[in-house]
């Protein structure tokens, strides 16, 4: 269950439309500080299903979509598609490749996807659940999280086991 | 479902005891139930002893000895159920350049069974990479894909300098 | 009383304008009081704008962007008023290879009326030192002194393959 | 006012006598992780009157004593003295060269001297008065405490601008 392809639209820094394609094995994200690489983390665990905008470092859903920079104006909504491949059948569909989408609008208003049709958060997480992608588990480790981790009571850090076992 | 969870804790406690003495070069570490008689409820606690020191509290380990030890926690879950993928922001930040490579070596050794996707300032990590992937933002405020040749002197990947997409 | 106040901390406010500008390479940034009526009581807003963003709310720095704005404030208090020595404890782990550079720059151009005990694994800033102090633990868990010689290859140092003092 | 010497014995992890001459200009302090470059800067800020373990990353005051490792017993007192070279006559005494030391004992009992000579905190915190070097400067910055500087509130961070106007 590769993730193939990732295409942000609207996300924080991502005011035009962009796609990165990864490859098999260890992909680095480089690039100077303030350039948008734990933009492109967040993005990933938004499109996920995150629900709590503090872990996206944000206070309220808005501040995920783009807002505005001295030459641009703020857009309207934000968009996330993550591309899996799904030749293993780890995801309970029967597609070679399985494409999930997150949208928000500045009116508060979500959408979910799964391959272009909508869907809800709750189909979202179960097509995800026994993946090990689900939000308590170590999927996606942000940016300074290593004292989250570990300062975390014993009773939070279960939870990670749960996503596993 | 208890018989169930007390094996995989203990499959992953043997691989987190194994991957932090490879990772410390010594010492020991070992995961508990604090509440053993209730498996399904207890919460989890973590313990380690770094090569000739005693046993001691988290809270008392270096910028680095906290890193290496959430490294050691992911690679156990990821040893004992491989992830699909992986997304790890800037992890090896607090890392002496000898425990950087030793990272990269793990994450090379693991990149068979999982995709990781990890974002890094470190030219170990970057060396350790099938692919880069470089963001760029220059004075717009709007983060950009470019794409990124690894030259021997890692700083050229960061300088933005890097060669247009 | 109030007065001295009030110059000292628009002394310091225009210093740290002019150093934000040069960390940042564009930009801008500025400290307010936040009740400007009551000088002896008010606290101190910070509010930065990095080059093409917007003025922010400092939650949606980037890591690096965070590093960068403390650098700001602290020559900015050491330009109004050197101090003696300053120790600061890996203040660039997360910063990018050229900003490693640059803040090496402002360190070496304010040696000459500070003193500086900079701890750091990055290669940039031990490159800009006027001297290497090595601390080592081996196996024993008791920390000692030994002597480095700075090679080409910062990696030297890092290994604890220092020369014996 | 530089520092010219830093003399430790039983504090955290120097548990032999250990002497270390700073030159003026950049020092900077290297080595592996765990080594114990965290400690040097925690020996300093504690030598300087710091009063909140939490701030020197522990619980309770004796853990700043060497608590023992697999080969060696714990030590019952913890010492930092700091000599600084007085030429420019910073400090109001009538000496070329003063040392501060601090000393604790397992016991809790406190001692602060002054060129050998024993003096309350009180007597300390007046010595460096007006030098730039209070508890509140930005003298001695720790690791990973970007955070807590940029996190604090307007008038916490007042009390920073009040140390140097
Ligand atoms: N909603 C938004 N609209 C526009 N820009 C945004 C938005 N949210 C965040 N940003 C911008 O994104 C930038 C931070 O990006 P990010 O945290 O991804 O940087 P980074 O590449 O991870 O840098 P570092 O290497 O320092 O960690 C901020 O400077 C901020 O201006
Ligand atoms: N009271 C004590 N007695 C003995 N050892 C101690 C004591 N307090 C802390 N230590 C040891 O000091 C070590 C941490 O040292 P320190 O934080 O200075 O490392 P560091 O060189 O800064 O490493 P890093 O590069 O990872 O930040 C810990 O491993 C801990 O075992
Ligand atoms: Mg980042
Ligand atoms: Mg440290």
């Amino acid at each position: 269950m590769l993730l193939k392809k990732f295409e942000v639209f609207g996300f924080k820094s991502f005011a035009d439309k962009t796609e990165l394609e990864f490859s098999p094995g260890i992909n680095a994200i480089v690039g100077p500080n303030g350039s948008g690489k734990s933009n492109i983390s967040d993005a990933i665990r938004w499109a996920l299903g995150e629900q709590s905008i503090r872990t996206l470092r944000g206070a309220k859903m808005e501040d995920v979509i783009f807002a505005g920079t001295t030459h641009r104006k703020p857009l309207g909504v934000a968009e996330v598609s993550l591309t899996f491949d799904n030749y293993d059948a780890l995801l309970p569909l029967d597609f070679g490749e399985v494409t999930v989408t997150r949208r928000v609008f500045r009116s508060g208003e979500s959408e979910y996807l799964i391959n272009k049709s909508q869907c809800r958060l709750k189909d979202l997480h179960e097509l995800l659940a026994g993946t090990g992608l689900g939000r308590e588990s170590m999927a996606v480790i942000g940016q300074n999280k290593i004292d989250e981790i570990l300062n975390s009571k014993p009773e939070e850090r279960r939870l990670l086991f749960e996503e596993v076992i | 479902m208890a018989e169930k969870f007390e094996e995989g804790f203990a499959a992953i406690n043997a691989h987190f005891s194994d991957i932090f003495v490879r990772l410390f070069g010594g010492g020991s570490a070992v995961l508990e139930l604090s509440e053993a008689d209730s498996v399904l409820e207890s919460g989890v606690e973590i313990f380690v002893q770094p090569p000739g020191k005693r046993r001691q509290n988290l809270a008392l380990l270096s910028g680095g000895e906290r890193a290496l030890t959430v490294i050691s926690i992911l690679f156990s879950f990821l040893a004992y159920r491989p992830a699909p993928f992986c997304v790890i922001d800037e992890i090896d930040s607090a890392l002496d350049e000898s425990n950087v490579r030793r990272f990269s070596e793990f994450l090379s050794e693991y990149s068979k069974h999982s995709q990781f996707i990890v974002v890094t300032h470190r030219k170990g990590t970057m060396e350790a990479a099938d692919i880069l992937h470089g963001v760029t933002m220059e004075d717009s405020g709007v983060s950009r894909l470019v794409s990124v040749k690894f030259q021997e002197e890692g700083q050229q990947v960061e300088e933005g300098r890097m060669m247009r997409g």
